[in-house]
């Protein structure tokens, strides 16, 4: 029996927390909670190298957050009573945050054990200790013990618990031996100095099998080849052609007598039968002696002049339109190539797709075809008019492409909206107070589906047609990648790209971490800026 | 054999009970497929794997350790407490245990 490290640390010992201001407690006065949630710090600051500097602002470390209910991660609160409170262990975004349930009766002072209520600074302090990474405790009576055990007066940090942060951050005395755990350095601005600088780009471009699209010899088709010139490879040629061709009967001026019918050469029916008079039928005058005139317009007889057109010439092709052609939005909101964030990003076929408002861009070997941003419309007409943006595009292992667009799925075969859709996102097996997926894909790593919304996300089952059990998990699984993520997909190069913004990271399968902390600039590479 | 009522509240019990462990990492979550249950095969484990999850509480807990849903089990599932699991064993998407 002993405390357990979770794993997970911080790297730096001086931590910020502030108390959210969007989720505040209901019953309580802000002020004195801050109060009693610096006493619950200072717990763990007596006891190790840490220290903890309260801020206003929702990017601090530990964000301490009061919620009742589903709020919008894996874990819901249940009322009074039962579950407390929880945190989460070290890490960016929501790592590090502590939530504590609004509908508990939360006693600031307590003045003994027999009260009704629950004492926040006993359940914040254990709380911090998760947001430190610390997991929980078999002993009884270690602030890590799972179970609400209350708070004496004059508490001190159990001796468990104290070896545990211990172990992590090491303790409060000048020790060498913990001098390699840095202190976060101080942002400081920037000197406003002028120096001239040189970059060099280290962008690489996706390795382009074929020229460049902008050369406008190609593609074109191979030069034509006769016959193959690699007498070593074809062994055959050259040779000569194994079938020769009768040569074609030659039309003959003047009068022959022939062998055979087959040698009389074909003539119209009004040259072996020439008419003794002027004759004009269907638009066309046969006169002996003289070539035959195909008029422009048919002429009639009965006219009062010859060659006076009919009334119902001269006329179009084609007849004149009755309904009135759709109009099509005006294209303001064009989204620039090389500035911009995009909506979604999918491999379709072997080429990508790229997704911003109602327009897409399509990248094949050659790179950017042409004319595009396209709206998406035009490549599947079945979306809704006023589409203004989707949500997630994939291309399902059945290669069918699935499209997401608020609380709905679009199914196309191709360009054919399937039967049956579009479908609500709850068929899929997803809450139905889901708003909407940020991004979907299909995992070359496992060969499975993936939805992602918010902090959240879905392992998605294709054959069952439902997202499996113990899901959803947090998006802290995928390390190094924020929340609320914008697009994701892998490319033929067998890498996970996540896109967030104008950036986006490239992720290691086997290490289930991002390769690159900073975001790399998404134009460059995928659009070739 | 048990009589209706105190079957059907057993049956209920041992489901919240069920529930209650796999929240907080005793038991992973999901049913045997069908075809094992048909096969009998896993019936057995699948019990087994929930007294095993229940000695674990209790050991946990700091109660007696028993195996069997009794009441000093179900009063420590009532209790106030943390909402983390308590065994934070995990496999990852890449089937790395963590």
């Amino acid at each position: 029996k002993r405390f357990a490290v979770q794993g997970e640390k911080w790297k730096y010992t001086n931590l910020t927390w502030s108390l959210s201001s969007v989720r505040r407690p209901s019953q309580l006065d802000p002020g004195e909670t801050r109060s009693v949630l610096a006493r619950a710090l200072d717990v763990w600051e007596q006891a190790s190298r840490l220290t903890f500097t309260e801020i206003n602002s929702e990017e601090a470390d530990i964000v301490v957050a009061f919620a009742r209910g589903a709020h919008d991660d894996a874990y819901p609160f249940d009322g009074r009573g039962a579950i407390l409170a929880h945190a989460f262990f070290p890490g960016t975004g929501r790592g590090g945050d502590a939530h504590f349930d609004d509908d508990e009766l939360w006693l600031l002072h307590p003045k003994n054990d027999d009260e009704e209520g629950t004492s926040l600074f006993a359940v914040a302090a254990h709380e911090f200790g998760h947001s430190l990474g610390l997991s929980h405790s078999s002993v009884k009576g270690a602030l890590m013990f799972p179970w609400y055990q209350g708070i004496q007066p004059n508490f001190v940090l159990p001796e468990d618990d104290r070896n545990g942060i211990q172990q992590m951050y090491g303790p409060k005395v000048n020790n060498r031996k913990w001098a390699k755990i840095p202190y976060r350095p101080v942002e400081t601005p920037p000197p406003t100095t002028t120096t001239t600088t040189t970059t060099t780009t280290t962008t690489r471009r996706p390795y382009v099998y074929y020229p460049n699209h902008h050369d406008r010899n190609y593609p074109r088709k191979p030069d034509y080849i006769p016959y193959p010139h690699d007498p070593s490879r074809f062994p055959n040629y050259p040779r000569r052609p194994t079938k020769t061709y009768p040569e074609r009967p030659t039309y003959y001026p003047t009068r022959r007598f022939y062998n055979t019918s087959e040698e009389i050469p074909r003539r119209r029916y009004h040259q072996h039968h020439p008419r003794p008079t002027e004759t004009t039928t269907h638009a066309v005058t046969y006169r002996p002696h003289y070539p035959t005139v195909r008029h422009e317009y048919p002429t009639n007889p009965r006219h009062n002049y010859p060659n006076e057109p009919r009334r119902d010439y001269p006329r179009k092709y084609y007849p004149e339109r009755t309904t009135q052609r759709p109009t099509r939005a005006p294209e303001s909101d064009k989204p620039d190539t090389c500035n911009t964030s995009y909506d979604a990003v999918a491999l379709i076929r072997g080429e990508l797709f790229i997704f911003k408002n109602r327009y897409h861009w399509r990248i094949g070997a050659y790179g950017r075809y042409p004319d595009y941003p396209m709206e998406i419309t035009r490549m599947w007409p079945s979306l809704p008019r006023n589409l203004t943006h989707v949500d997630a595009v994939y291309e399902r292992p059945d290669k069918k492409i699935a499209i997401f667009i608020g609380k709905e799925l679009y199914l196309f075969s191709t360009q054919t909206l399937l039967p049956g859709y579009p479908r609500p996102l709850a068929r899929l097996g997803l809450p139905p107070t889901l708003e909407k997926i940020d991004a979907a894909m299909v995992w070359g790593y496992n060969g499975k589906t993936y939805f992602y919304s918010g902090t959240m996300y879905w392992k998605y089952d294709e054959d069952e047609g439902r997202v499996e059990l113990d899901y959803p998990r947090s998006m802290a699984m995928w390390k190094g990648v924020s929340y609320n993520i914008d697009s994701v997909f892998q490319w033929k190069d067998g890498k996970t790209y996540f896109f967030k913004g104008k950036g986006y990271w490239k992720f290691n399968d086997l290490q289930m971490q991002v390769e690159n902390e900073k975001q790399l600039p998404s134009a460059q590479y995928w659009m070739g800026c | 054999a048990p009589t209706g009522h105190r079957a059907m509240r057993h049956i209920h019990h041992e489901k919240s009970a069920r529930g209650y462990l796999e929240r907080f990492g005793y038991l992973s979550k999901g049913r045997p497929e069908m075809a094992n249950l048909l096969m009998g095969n896993s019936v057995q484990s699948y019990e087994d794997d929930f007294r095993i999850a229940i000695k674990t509480l209790q050991e946990f807990g700091g109660i007696a350790v028993t195996g069997e849903l009794d009441e000093a089990t179900k009063k420590l599932m009532k209790q106030k407490r943390c909402g983390r699991p308590d065994r934070e064993e995990w496999e990852s998407e890449n089937g790395h245990r963590k």
